[in-house]
């Protein structure tokens, strides 16, 4: 509720937290996992460039770490459009 | 703003819409209400108009959908994606679905379809996402009461980018985002809350710890949604844990972090004369328990114990504080010092010597 002024807890289930950055990278900002991509190429970005995409998307601090901040934002609800490519 | 990849736009201004079906969480007239004044938002600022049709196909089609509906982009239940629209175009371009699962309401709770529609609109008529807190366009939801909206500058320059001006003689303009280290910031209001420092300016607060470097900005509504925007004075009674905010001839108290009740009390029940229109800025003495506020040039004493106006005020500010003028934007107490904010300067004032000790930046607190 917005009453919650301090936000989200400070460390959550590492998995989980890898599970959100994945999909939240993979729908909005075109990261590409191994299985998606047909052809290896060098120009994959990697998780953490895509991260450092979203988090200067945000105005974030840009770490490519999923911190605290990262996560809040990830969790916020939002539009289903991803913020890059189509 | 972002204009979508490849600039896709409508050839034709004149657009048609269909509310196709309706969500069971609101009557049919509130979703109807709020559809027509989220188009309203774009055809305010642009050459656009929508006509709204009942049946067949209009260019943009607004449905509330659950789940896998078909378009390549599955909805995902209760929160997380809350909508999304096709750019323009044929067929599904330009079309907007709202997910079903979420709870739609044209009031603060849940998720209130007004502004999600207007913010999907802008997709549908060719807007990406903007990287622009303010902006209608940013990506994540953040509650703002229907009848403070107003289109951000940075979405009336996207749409304009795209379809060109607003055929009205006076061209619209919006907000802009205030930016945390810009040399020329002011603030309307500053306070303290739970050891946090709090500072307003117009629809926006700053909130940062003193010992951490970061600050964030969001909107005052996002945590207080009955709150005003344009908060023009605040102190922290730190003994109650208040924080007090005031507008006009009115203020609101906050709990801990919650409003305490919504509908605001009047400046006046504090014992300020009638001659008081608004108050300029205020700050709460921990050690001594009494707050100080301050109107133009003058400034009144509330005793907190005794609930009530100290007598002998209101008295000249610059004879009890030396170096502070008049108009003073915003002060607060941290420390032995107060901080007396005066356009896009803070001056450190000791109490103790009863003089100004060093004069900074507005923004000095949030480490430029």
């Amino acid at each position: 509720s917005s009453s919650g002024f301090p936000v989200a807890p400070e460390t959550e289930d590492e998995d989980k937290n890898n599970q959100l950055v994945e999909n939240y990278l993979q729908h909005f900002y075109n990261l590409e996992t191994d299985k998606q991509s047909r052809f290896k190429n060098k120009n994959i970005k990697t998780v953490t460039e895509k991260l450092k995409e979203m988090q200067a998307f945000f105005g974030l601090k840009v770490t490519g770490k999923p911190d605290v901040d990262t996560l809040e934002v990830m969790k916020k609800p939002r539009c289903g459009v991803p913020d890059v490519g189509q | 703003y972002v204009l979508t990849d490849g600039n896709p736009k409508w050839e034709r201004k004149n657009l048609t819409y269909r509310i196709v079906n309706y969500t069971p969480d609101m009557n049919p007239a509130d979703v109807d209400k709020a559809i027509q004044k989220a188009f309203k938002v774009w055809s305010d600022v642009s050459p656009l108009t929508f006509k709204r049709i009942y049946d067949g196909n209009a260019d943009i089609m607004m449905s509330f959908e659950t789940g896998d509906h078909r378009d390549n982009s599955p909805f995902d239940g209760p929160n997380g994606f809350l909508a999304h629209a096709f750019q323009p175009g044929n067929g599904i371009g330009g079309d907007v679905h709202f997910d079903e699962a979420e709870y739609w309401t044209k009031v603060s709770n849940g998720y209130n379809l007004f502004f999600v529609a207007a913010h999907e609109l802008g997709h549908s008529l060719g807007l990406s996402h903007s990287t622009d807190p303010g902006a209608l366009m940013y990506p994540t939801y953040s509650y703002i009461e229907p009848n403070e909206f107003h289109l951000s500058q940075d979405d009336i320059n996207g749409i304009q980018t795209v379809y060109g001006p607003s055929d009205n003689s006076v061209q619209p303009t919006g907000p802009t985002t205030p930016v945390t280290c810009d040399s020329k910031l002011t603030f309307d209001a500053v306070a303290s809350m739970r050891g946090e420092l709090l500072f307003f300016k117009g629809r926006y607060f700053w909130r940062k710890h003193p010992q951490m470097t970061e600050v964030d900005l969001n909107f005052i509504s996002l945590f207080w949604p009955n709150l005003p925007s344009g908060i023009q004075a605040a102190y922290e009674n730190v003994e109650r844990d208040q924080v007090f905010l005031f507008k006009e001839n009115k203020y609101w108290v906050l709990s801990g972090y919650d409003l305490v009740y919504s509908h605001p009390k009047s400046i006046y029940d504090l014992g300020l004369p009638k001659n008081v229109k608004r108050i300029n800025a205020a700050f709460n003495d921990e050690n001594s328990g009494k707050t100080y506020f301050f109107v133009g040039n003058k400034y009144w004493r509330y005793d907190e114990n005794s609930r009530s106006m100290d007598q002998g005020y209101p008295k000249k500010i610059i004879n009890d504080f030396p170096g502070i003028g008049k108009k003073i934007d915003a002060a607060f107490q941290y420390g032995r010092y107060i901080y007396f904010f005066i356009g896009t300067r803070q001056f450190q004032f000791d109490p103790n010597v009863k003089r100004v000790v060093s004069v900074m930046k507005s923004n000095s607190w949030f480490n430029c």
